[in-house]
């Protein structure tokens, strides 16, 4: 579902190009659980941002379930993201000026679901993270786990058939951890195609297959557990 | 050096009020080394804040440095912070129109170094968090553990009697978080008291005393290690 052929992603950083990435071949078939890891700065959040249609490649070809991404338009682009795709970012991005469970119910909004489903499942998403009890709370008013759930719980509530998530856990006790992994675990077997960056050896290892990066390129890809 | 009775921090928040901390009383000597622990909103990064001089408690007293820090005022409290206290919070709060080194030499503008000593003493601290080839950057244009790490080369550029760091190795990869926890070694070897918090057993296993929390309560305290 997942294919990228010879992607480079180029930064021009004054004297000399920067590669983030650099002629990175990745295929991902339907339903595969992938945890990527690798030194910091070695272009994992770009592979992300890109397989996410967040951002373009400088060089290579991105199919997307069988659709060159490259020339799709904007919008066309904007409308696979919204229907295709969750994203739980490394830095959270939730909007400041709107309450929890109004930060879960955007990809709804956008997916066209009528108020009151919109409600219902964005309480259940949240329930799924553990956070019924901060439903109203803005962000400033979370702590930084309980934004990094609210994200999750955003990028689950639409359904979507790709799951990309970008060190999901990296505020997380172990206990409340637990919880996202078995909550990964289920998505994983209802079909949703998991692909999460972590640093985290017990994270990585409730995948089944971990792809190591290093300066742009990756360095290893071995299937721990079958499909 | 610092002292915490019967601290409490409570949010109004509607129907019932919000206690982030319970009457939470905490003492830490000079040079010590402390790793607090705790369930994602346990209250740790709001301990964090209220000993950093960045919030005030609802109930309580604190002594910094033997000095009731309520009855100081908002300048009082900001020279305080600016020449005692270094913070690296756990969501980075970088400048994004600075670029790393401008960031990183923030404080000692406030601090009064002349232009020279800055660039230099800033220079040092970006090389001891492995960021040198990434000085003219912007936040925007860094990856999460180089951001993480710019975090931390502000907060110790000044000497701070106190290191406060907000789970500072959260986004980076074993190796460099094991590069950070040397660093932090050698700063207690220098004399500063670092309080951290954690929600990585092996990076609290580095500390000489463990603080655990739980619902704005401190549940358990063992030193772990002599000073
Ligand atoms: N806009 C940009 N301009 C220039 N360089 C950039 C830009 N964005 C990222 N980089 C560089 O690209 C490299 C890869 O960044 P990326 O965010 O993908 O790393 P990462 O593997 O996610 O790291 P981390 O584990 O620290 O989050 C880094 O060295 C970073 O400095
Ligand atoms: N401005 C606020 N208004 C209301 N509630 C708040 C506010 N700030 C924090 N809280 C609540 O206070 C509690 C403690 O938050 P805090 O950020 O200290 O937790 P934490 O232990 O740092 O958690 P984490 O490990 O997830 O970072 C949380 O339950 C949070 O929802
Ligand atoms: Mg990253
Ligand atoms: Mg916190």
């Amino acid at each position: 579902v997942v294919e990228l052929h010879d992607i480079s992603r180029v930064y021009e950083m004054g004297e000399e190009p920067l590669y983030a990435l650099k002629q990175l071949t990745l295929s991902i078939e339907d339903g595969d659980y992938v945890a990527i890891m690798g030194t910091s700065g070695s272009g994992k959040s770009t592979l992300m941002n890109l397989i996410g249609c967040l951002d373009r490649p400088t060089e290579g070809r991105y199919l997307l379930n069988h659709k060159d991404v490259f020339h799709l338009s904007d919008d066309e682009l904007a409308a696979i993201r919204n229907t295709t795709i969750g994203f739980v970012f490394q830095q959270f991005n939730l909007l400041s000026s709107m309450t929890a469970i109004e930060n879960v119910m955007l990809p709804l909004v956008y997916a066209g679901v009528d108020k009151e489903q919109r409600t219902i499942r964005a309480q259940f998403a949240l329930q799924q993270v553990g956070l019924e009890q901060r439903m109203y709370h803005r962000p400033t008013q979370l702590s930084g786990g309980q934004q990094q759930r609210v994200s999750i719980a955003r990028a689950i509530v639409n359904k979507p058939r790709i799951l990309l998530a970008d060190e999901p856990t990296g505020a997380l006790d172990s206990h409340t951890a637990e919880e996202i992994m078995a909550l990964f675990d289920d998505l994983v077997e209802q079909g949703i195609t998991v692909i999460l960056v972590t640093h985290d050896g017990e994270v990585a290892n409730r995948a089944s297959r971990i792809v190591r990066m290093r300066d742009g390129q990756i360095t290893s890809d071995s299937r721990i557990r079958s499909k």
